[in-house]
């Protein structure tokens, strides 16, 4: 990995003092490569390299550390501050109950992890309700309350074909009932198709939701900024869910999209079961980047 | 000046290109690899035409079989069920017999999603039983009436990770179950999802080690993304993309096709 790449450049002797132009260089192409390789935004890798670069030529390496070492420490530092620093819980409503729309591209995994958070949720002593706004998807209404019942969490199923007037009924029906958290699932749906990106404007519009969480696949390459972009210039992203994670993928579109958007990445999804869902950890995802 | 290779607007014209080739996917090592190969013909045909030539040469293809059986395996969410039923709707369109076989027995609704396609194109499908054994289903379906008399059996599978252990050994197992109803009869086909970073080339890489995958297909190149991992893929495996994905609509998904999707690709 980068790490043994950055020893065998840099060399072996411990505390040398500070690290020469060279060695920055050398370990910067490196970080580079490793970067893209992990699948961060090519633009997103020359703005933090380039930040990167000066604080390695400012560095003294500690006595303890290789320069390589050295190198590796000032790496994961600024990316686990780049990543982090947010509070991974969802936001609370002002009063009444809570609304959270889940958004984003196809097959990113929005149904499943509406369950997931209302599952989270309700361990913790709230009462959520799912419904789900796709009437585009064949058997998406299905699924969810599928997924919803095998996870003990309650489904309302409102009548219609427009997911403006099933956004309604489900508003009202919550409004009615006593539950306290509602949690909304959309139809996925490309950030370049202005009409369907209306479509959740126009939702957004009507539910006033709490917070709108952007669901990304953490297999993502260069094109989740992109993405990322989309939905929030539109107001339409508040948070980010990353899903996926117990695969392989470095994940380096969670650096892209955090420092493109600057919103939180709170939760991830590390599996298909509705337990299956954790907070973001910014120092796990470093390492997961840097591979 | 350019045209000789050398100079300083030679190598930003480089640069440019390559940071072009990085922002579609095409992943580091790939893009590496293309720009020293094309800079053979740069000289005589200028950068973008000699990096032109050398993406249709390695997405050219030799397709040798269009097997009867066409299992459909990928990671989740990939777009697996959707291409099977777009494939089926093609292959009608061709007054082809089609018949396909669902072998996700494990999504939720995954039954139910296929079904719906199939009555969308009025395509005869055997959905195997949630919680059904995936290979029992496939055994099931191929050796119906309905199989036998088709000119190509369509199966889905549910997504699954390459790092799975577990559910690539399923995969193995239906895959091999398939291979004995219909011996010489199977292509198995991955989906994968354009907007894939470099983790594609995991995928393909662990799932051939688990089956053979005989096609790719590419889903989803509607979107912003370039789908660029199909150029490393090229570069690094021999499979062949078989089908793109263009949409959610029955009508999207045409046969691969290089110009396409270089034309697409480059500036
Ligand atoms: N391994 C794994 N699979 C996941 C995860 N999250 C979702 N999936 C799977 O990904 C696939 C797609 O999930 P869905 O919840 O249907 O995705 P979606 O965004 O609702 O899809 P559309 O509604 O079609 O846009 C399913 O097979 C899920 O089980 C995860 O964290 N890990
Ligand atoms: N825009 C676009 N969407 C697509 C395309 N192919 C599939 N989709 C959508 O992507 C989502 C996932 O598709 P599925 O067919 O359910 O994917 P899958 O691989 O079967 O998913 P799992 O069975 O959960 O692993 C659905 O919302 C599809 O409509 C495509 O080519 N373009
Ligand atoms: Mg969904
Ligand atoms: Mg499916």
């Amino acid at each position: 990995g980068l790490s043994q790449r950055l020893q065998e450049i840099l060399g072996k002797l411990r505390g040398r003092g500070r690290l020469s132009q060279a060695d920055v260089q050398a370990a910067m192409r490196e970080i580079k490569l490793a970067l893209l390789e992990a699948d961060v935004n090519y633009k997103v890798v020359k703005d933090f390299v380039a930040g990167l670069q000066e604080k390695c030529l400012g560095a003294e390496i500690l006595t303890s550390l290789t320069p390589g070492q050295q190198v590796i420490k000032i790496v994961r530092d600024e990316l686990t501050a780049l990543l982090g620093g947010a509070a991974s819980a969802l936001a609370e409503a002002d009063r009444g109950g809570a609304v959270y729309m889940l958004v984003g591209l196809q097959g990113a995994g929005k149904t499943t992890t509406a369950v997931k958070l209302a599952k989270r949720l309700q361990a913790k002593g709230k009462k959520p309700l799912v419904v789900s706004l796709d009437t585009h998807r064949p058997a998406a209404r299905e699924q969810l309350a599928i997924v919803a019942e095998a996870a003990g969490i309650a489904c309302h199923r409102p009548q219609g074909e427009e997911p403006l007037a099933l956004a309604r009924q489900a508003v009202d029906f919550f409004a009615q009932s006593d539950y306290d958290v509602l949690f909304l699932d959309t139809a996925g749906r490309m950030h370049l198709d202005d009409a369907l990106m209306e479509e959740l404007e126009a939702v957004k519009a009507l539910v006033k939701p709490t917070e709108i969480l952007l669901v990304l696949d953490a297999m993502t390459g260069q094109d989740a900024v992109n993405v990322a972009e989309g939905f929030s210039r539109r107001g339409l992203a508040d948070s980010i869910v990353l899903t996926k994670l117990d695969s392989d993928t470095r994940g380096g579109a969670a650096l892209s999209v955090r420092a493109v958007t600057g919103k939180p990445i709170k939760f991830v999804g590390v599996g298909e079961k509705s337990a299956q869902l954790e907070v973001f950890h910014p120092e796990r995802m470093a390492s997961q980047i840097l591979g | 000046a350019t045209v000789f290779g050398g100079g300083a607007e030679a190598a930003r014209e480089l640069e440019l290109m390559e940071e072009y080739l990085l922002l579609a996917d095409v992943g580091p090592v790939a893009t590496a690899k293309i720009l020293a190969a094309a800079a053979e013909n740069r000289r005589t045909v200028g950068l973008l035409p000699a990096v032109r030539n050398e993406l249709l040469r390695l997405l050219s293809f030799n397709v040798r079989d269009d097997k009867k059986v066409k299992i459909f395996a990928g990671v989740n969410g990939t777009g697996k069920t959707t291409t099977v039923g777009k494939l089926a709707h093609f292959f009608r369109q061709q007054g082809k017999n089609v018949f396909v076989i669902g072998a996700d027995t494990f999504r939720a609704a995954a039954d139910q999603q296929l079904e719906e396609w199939c009555r969308r194109t009025n395509t005869p499908v055997f959905a195997g039983k949630p919680g059904s054994d995936p290979a029992s289903v496939v055994f099931d379906g191929l050796h119906s009436n309905l199989a036998r008399t088709a000119d190509y059996v369509l199966c889905d599978t549910a997504g699954r990770l390459h790092v799975n252990k577990n559910l690539m050994q399923e995969l193995a197992k239906l895959v091999r179950v398939a291979g004995k109803a219909c011996p010489d009869q199977i292509d198995v086909f991955l989906t994968l999802d354009a907007g894939t970073g470099q983790n594609a080339l995991a995928q393909v890489d662990m799932f051939s080690q688990w089956v053979q995958p005989t096609g790719l297909v590419l889903t989803k190149l509607d979107g912003t993304a370039k789908g660029g991992i199909a150029v490393a893929l090229a570069q690094k495996f021999s499979i062949p993309i078989r089908y793109v994905g263009l949409g959610e609509g029955p009508d999207d998904l045409v046969p691969f096709s290089p110009e396409a999707y270089v034309d697409a690709l480059l500036p």
